[in-house]
């Protein structure tokens, strides 16, 4: 059987935020080491990869590897019955199982809720994400990085990243003119969440949509921190780590000049 | 003006 212990619900209702409007259906593959969550948008343009490894868990069994087919609406509302500090116990039989059942258990241990979520047939193809080195790499504050997202996307619908030596540099532009946001690499490091580092192989001019800049920070409540590597022609990768058990990685597809 | 790239061109399916 598979089961999986969670002491805070708080955490598995963030890794939902974070995905559900991305991909509404996701496969969850579930071995003895972690469960993992890859899934595209409808338009092939955005990946989401999400690895929760079993130390997350309180406790963690899993006798064989099962795919949970997760329609991500329907597990939301489960979740939305859920308090921060609530217990979840996600729980399914091993052979396709057609359904998963989630426990909530109040942390005073006074009120227990359990639901069955029927599970969905998924067909979707997973992609093969190769080992890249990237040229530059960018991390900064996971909340600054969602203000700069937001605050551009006012002035146009893609934003140009531009890195050198010691910046990063947002720009976006459009009807009302043209937006940069700059920010220059840390010289002191008071508070490493608050700080910019810019590690650069070489550096890299690169256009996104900002939609999907802002479907991914989605993930800000997750991590303090949020690491972007980039390479010239090649997709964008936000990552977010959860804790020390595991991340969510999303990547990007760029927009070339035709 | 830009035209936005799919992942399959990056990424193979496997």
């Amino acid at each position: 059987m598979f089961e999986a212990k969670l002491q805070q619900g708080g955490l598995l209702k963030k890794i939902l935020e974070s995905v559900k409007d991305l991909v509404v259906d996701g496969l969850w593959d579930c071995d003895g080491a972690a469960i993992t969550l890859q899934g595209m948008d409808s338009s092939h343009v955005a990946l989401v990869e999400m690895l929760l490894r079993a130390e997350a868990f309180e406790h963690y069994r899993c006798d064989r590897n099962v795919t949970l087919g997760m329609n991500h609406n329907h597990l939301s509302k489960i979740l939305k019955c859920a308090n921060n500090d609530d217990i979840v116990i996600l729980k399914a039989a091993d052979q396709n199982p057609d359904s998963c059942s989630l426990i909530l258990e109040s942390k005073n241990g006074e009120k227990t809720s359990d639901f069955v979520v029927s599970l969905v047939r998924i067909d979707t193809d997973q992609l093969g994400i190769p080992e890249t080195e990237y040229s530059a790499h960018v991390k900064m504050s996971s909340g600054e990085f969602q203000r700069i997202c937001r605050d551009l996307s006012q002035f146009g619908d893609a934003v140009q990243i531009t890195c050198s030596k010691q910046d990063v540099k947002f720009s976006s532009s459009g009807e009302t003119g043209k937006a940069n946001i700059t920010l220059t690499h840390s010289a002191t490091v008071d508070k490493e969440e608050e700080s910019v580092t810019v590690d650069l192989k070489e550096p890299v001019d690169l256009t996104f949509a900002l939609r999907f800049l802002n479907l991914f920070t989605k993930a800000t409540p997750i991590s303090d921190t949020v690491t972007l590597s980039l390479s010239q022609e090649a997709p964008l990768v936000v990552e977010y780590k959860i804790g020390d058990s595991g991340h969510i990685r999303y990547f990007l597809a760029p927009k070339i000049q035709e | 003006g830009r035209k936005q790239t799919a992942l399959t061109s990056f990424f193979k399916k496997m």
